[in-house]
């Protein structure tokens, strides 16, 4: 994902 | 969240599962690799580090600390409880052949250069790799106790069901992590060989898988 953004997946 | 990730984590809790009970109920961890179980506690520990710093759902908080846990059981089963059943003689997978290329790659291919961005980049890469010992292991003895099948079946149908949850997102949000993706591509093909095996002698009713 785009830096910055949350790592929502485990 | 999706059907594919949610079955995916499912998945994931229970193979961790299967696998901790499999040695809790026959007081042995014979024929489990200690060296998976160390990466995978390591994998983890890298990458909820964000536990401490951002807040995404309490189902995210949630799962991070019980994939923890039952990592640090697991090992303590292993490495502590049940040692003197611990075949260290069939582990003996060199570690630092995975560890210095997974360190070195999360150096050079990251999001950013933080600690946090570089350390989550090996946890992805580390995963990808870790169950090696453990298939290692069994090429080695050249058995595997059903049970011990049946948790590989699980995690490879997690990271399987992860695919398709990128697709998905990709398809429905434009999301795309290509660090994961890639990772995560290359890590399903290790279970392929694996799947193969489980699904012609396993599911056929032996309660052994045998390497021919």
């Amino acid at each position: 994902c785009p830096i910055g953004t949350t790592k929502d997946e485990l | 969240m999706n059907v594919f990730r949610l079955a995916g984590d499912v998945s994931h809790l229970v193979a961790i599962i299967i696998l901790l009970l499999k040695i809790w109920r026959s007081r042995s961890c014979a024929g489990i690799s200690g060296k998976s179980q160390l990466l995978f506690a390591l994998v983890f520990t890298t990458r909820y580090l964000d536990l401490f710093t951002v807040y995404i759902s309490a189902y995210n908080t949630i799962m991070k600390v019980v994939f923890l846990a039952l990592s640090y059981a697991t090992v303590y089963l292993i490495y502590m409880r049940f040692r003197n059943t611990y075949d260290s003689e069939n582990d003996s997978f060199r570690v630092e052949f995975l560890l210095v290329p997974v360190i070195g790659l999360s150096f050079l291919e990251h999001y950013a250069f933080t600690p946090m961005e570089v350390l989550w980049t090996f946890s992805i890469f580390l995963e990808a790799v870790a169950i090696m010992p453990q298939l290692f292991m069994i090429t080695k003895t050249g058995e595997a106790e059903s049970i011990t099948t049946h948790y590989l079946f699980f995690l490879g149908l997690y990271r399987a069901l992860y695919i398709a949850n990128w697709v998905w997102r990709y398809h429905t949000e434009g999301f795309f992590d290509q660090i994961a993706v890639v990772s995560g591509v290359v890590q399903t093909i290790f279970y392929c060989d694996f799947f193969y095996l489980y699904v012609t002698k396993v599911v056929q009713g032996r309660s052994k898988m045998s390497l021919p």
